[in-house]
């Protein structure tokens, strides 16, 4: 990635960071559509031998070999038992039986996660820059689960299974299903048997955002990745014959439109479909859109398409814009023609100019790429939201990174928009998504393996969660895309990921494998369901007190039962947490900052003394909640302080 | 028939693995035999979870359900790239 490196201090700190030769020891499995070995982000000039602990392989199949491999790309697998079971043989006209990638999306993870540095990287000169993988000397492993017909779950399993015995570190996923419950979420059954090996699973929250109950992949043993925006953009203006200038963003590289404005037509008014304002395939009348520019809205079906169906109609160029589903969120594509992307405000005045004047005109402007832009990172709209469906006593996500308009390596078989009609290739390619983010956090967390070899999954999770931060340098709060205002810990869990103070978090909040087991009693599994889990016959003591109150999370999800609540009374809870001193001795304080109508949170003790390293100190917060209407929500922090580090924790009150 | 099976995951409590079988794909493999002549396993797992997926009958899968050492017979589920 060409940004997100200075972005989040990477480049300003690299003294900071472990030496290569330890890097170089983590290994990070990137579960996806597969590699594109040949991208330079692959590259292994500098690297020393393939670690001792590498049990993995380079597999054969189409037109991909075990020479593919190198030091940097050290295990290369495909599994896709499951999907020719369901869907009939590969047909490898179409897509490769190997690892390699057809599609664009595995090779953009694997390299934002662990690519090499690769100097003069752009998209079409957008985004321009030297890009680079979170930890440009981790070992890249990839597991190709995702064909063109999907992902399925025996062979997402069979690739945990493997990636397990072949010894990676960091584990990436940026894929997502339903909201199963554990025992039968093939991705956090794996991931759990990954955990105890001591592998840090790093998971996509999904783009179902910005509705509530909307996450995938929370399992509480899964690091749940959410995405903001970079401080960077790429405008495009929408110049309409009244004089006006909307903005819009754009990625479009190619023969520009002619210097002067065009004739305008919204699309509904160019199609005899129910549906033409959404630029379906065939949608438009080739004789009312030829030689103009074309307003579609957008939704259905892809952005890109959209596009495509406009330069096949003969149009010159789109303007896409957005509705009440996607709101001011924009996502810039590299569309097949000139086109621009406008938010819903802007998308709205520009109908209304179409529909007023009698003979509408307009020009797209490209701009080209720009950085700086405040405030970032702001929550993106289509980022997955909290509450947890399935158990709303874990805060999910657990933070946010990176995920809006993120360069990174990309497949040679298939064009940056990823049409069968798009004959452009390109080494690099700028899309969106939690799936972006997710490998952002892998990356890093194998930055932190790297520094903290000792360091537990919970340990490196919690270093990045409690030193996430949840404002901008000028003290106001992230802001969320989709509503424009503050957002909240279901929006962005504990905060952006903040790599370099998360490599000295002076605390963290860790987790055992008997910890995640007692969580599991605490949620009345059966003794079949936890076996399943945790491949081992488990039995909860009888005689114990499971609470998901005690359960050693570095956040807080309070539920207020507002049927125990009748006649103005209040309820208590108690949460008891232990935190682990990783540095010298120090006092930390307590402080509770937030939105405190309607609750009451105390701390005892504190203050913790900590004398040595590895030291463990328990506490207990005491949050008591008045009466409050049904579907309120609060939110606070609670932060332990030494005056140099600060262990932040987010604190969400929901009355339910 | 063929049409209506489909792919389940098994899991499988691996300590209860009678005596008379010394490794346990084997096991696993009796198992799934009989419930199902012609079925065939498409993973032998043994690091993510304890079991194999195949493809069954719904009438099968019920069947291997209640079989010892079962733990449970799981449909498969379609995961997207987000």
């Amino acid at each position: 990635t060409t940004r997100s490196p200075e972005f989040l201090g990477l480049d300003k700190s690299a003294d900071m960071f472990p030496q290569s030769d330890s890097v170089g020891d983590v290994i990070i499995g990137v579960l996806d559509t597969g590699v594109w070995p040949e991208s330079k982000s692959f590259a292994d000039t500098g690297l020393g031998p393939v670690p001792a602990t590498w049990k993995g392989q380079c597999e054969s199949g189409t037109n991909f070999t075990s020479a593919n491999c190198n030091r940097k790309l050290i295990g290369a697998r495909f599994f896709g038992n499951g999907y020719e079971a369901t869907l009939g043989p590969i047909d490898e006209s179409k897509e490769s039986k190997s690892p390699r990638d057809d599609d664009g999306h595995g090779t953009h993870t694997a390299s934002t996660a662990g690519g090499s540095v690769v100097e003069g990287a752009s998209l079409f000169g957008y985004a321009a820059g030297t890009a680079r993988g979170m930890a440009t000397h981790a070992r890249v492993a990839v597991y190709k689960v995702c064909w063109l017909g999907g992902c399925f779950s025996s062979d997402i399993l069979a690739a945990m299974d493997k990636a397990i015995a072949d010894g990676v570190n960091v584990l990436s996923m940026s894929l997502g299903g339903g909201m199963s419950d554990y025992y039968k979420d093939s991705v956090a059954i794996g991931a759990f048997a990954a955990m105890e090996k001591g592998i840090l699973v790093s998971c996509s929250a999904g783009n179902a955002g910005p509705t509530s109950y909307s996450l995938s992949n929370v399992a509480p043993w899964i690091t749940t990745v959410g995405a903001g925006t970079l401080d960077r953009d790429f405008p495009a203006f929408v110049s309409l014959g009244n004089g006006r200038n909307y903005s819009g963003v754009s990625l479009f590289k190619g023969s520009n439109l002619p210097g002067k404005l065009l004739p305008f037509v919204y699309a509904g008014n160019a199609s005899n479909s129910t549906n033409g304002n959404l630029c379906m395939m065939d949608s438009l009348i080739p004789e009312k859109v030829a030689g103009k520019l074309v307003l579609c809205d957008r939704g259905v079906n892809a952005r890109v398409q959209k596009g495509a169906v406009v330069k096949e109609a003969g149009g010159l160029g789109m303007v896409l814009a957005n509705t009440a589903a996607n709101g001011e969120e924009l996502v810039a594509d590299a569309h097949l023609l000139p086109a621009t992307s406008v938010g819903q405000k802007n998308g709205d005045l520009i109908k209304s100019y179409l529909s007023s004047d009698s003979n509408p005109t307009a020009t797209i402007l490209f701009e080209g790429t720009k950085v700086g832009i405040q405030p970032s990172p702001v929550v993106a709209a289509f980022s997955s939201r909290g509450p947890n469906s399935i158990t709303p006593d874990i805060l999910k996500p657990d933070l946010i990174a990176p995920g809006v308009n993120i360069l990174a390596g990309w497949s040679g078989s298939v064009g940056p928009t990823g049409l069968s009609t798009d004959p452009r290739r390109v080494e690099f390619n700028i899309i969106s998504g939690t799936s972006m983010s997710c490998p952002h956090v892998s990356g890093l967390a194998a930055l932190l393996k790297a520094a903290h070899p000792d360091w537990s999954p919970a340990a490196i999770r919690s270093a990045l969660m409690t030193t996430a931060y949840v404002a901008y340098k000028n003290g106001q709060k992230l802001k969320d895309t989709a509503s424009g205002k503050d957002s909240t810990p279901f929006d962005h869990g504990a905060g952006h990921v903040d790599p370099v103070s998360a490599l000295d978090p002076g605390l963290v909040y860790d987790l055992t494998s008997e910890d995640y087991l007692s969580f599991l009693c605490a949620l009345n599994y059966t003794a079949s369901q936890i076996t399943s889990l945790a491949r081992r016959r488990f039995s909860c003591d009888s005689n114990k007190k499971y609470s998901l109150n005690d359960f050693n999370y570095p956040s807080f999800a309070v539920n207020f039962d507002t049927t125990q609540m009748i006649n103005g009374g209040s309820s208590v809870a108690k949460y008891t947490r232990t935190l682990t001193n990783v540095v010298g001795a120090g006092t930390y304080k307590a402080s509770i900052s937030g939105q405190l109508t309607g609750v009451k949170i105390s701390v005892n003790p504190q203050v913790l003394n900590f004398s040595q390293a590895k030291e463990k100190k328990t506490f207990t917060v005491t949050v008591t909640g008045s009466s409050l209407p049904i579907n309120t929500n609060a939110f606070a922090r609670l932060e332990w302080s030494d005056g140099k580090h600060v262990v932040g924790s987010p604190i969400a009150v929901s009355w339910t | 028939q063929k049409q209506d099976k489909k792919t389940y995951i098994v899991h499988m409590a691996k300590s209860q693995m009678p005596a008379s079988f010394e490794q346990h794909v084997h096991w696993y493999d009796s198992s799934l035999k009989s419930v199902s002549g012609s079925a065939q396993m498409l993973y032998f797992y043994d690091n993510a979870i304890h079991g194999f997926s195949t493809r069954l009958t719904p009438e099968e899968a019920e069947l291997l359900e209640n079989q010892p050492g079962i733990l449970s017979v799981l449909p498969e589920l379609r995961y997207e790239l987000h």
